[in-house]
């Protein structure tokens, strides 16, 4: 599969723009965090376009973004599920 | 420092599925 870049995203309208950078995204984080890799995908789309792009190429920083997103949604269940009880 | 990702994100969809799951 050939990179995703910037000229390539500016050429399709913004919702597209989302959806092509969610296809590179989610099998990525889907081989990290397979049943979470949805929401995960999710939450690091709304993050600026330009630093997906960054994140794509820079295995490292996607990584870290992934597991901030984890601990993010980690917390946000433990704070429902409390509530519930 | 407070993350700025929003655990109440819309779920991605991807359009082609990974692995060929029979359900």
């Amino acid at each position: 599969q050939e990179p995703l870049t910037a000229s390539m995203l500016a050429a399709a309208p913004p919702q597209e723009q989302k959806q092509m950078l969610g296809e590179r995204l989610y099998p990525l984080i889907h081989a990290m965090h397979a049943s979470l890799a949805g929401k995960i995908t999710g939450m690091l789309l709304e993050i600026d376009n330009s630093e997906l792009l960054l994140m794509l190429e820079s295995p490292e920083s996607l990584h870290s973004k992934i597991e901030e997103a984890v601990a993010v949604l980690q917390a946000h269940q433990v704070t429902e599920s409390s509530l519930k009880s | 420092k407070k993350s700025t990702l929003n655990p109440n994100a819309k779920e991605f969809n991807p359009s082609k599925p990974l692995l060929s799951v029979n359900k």
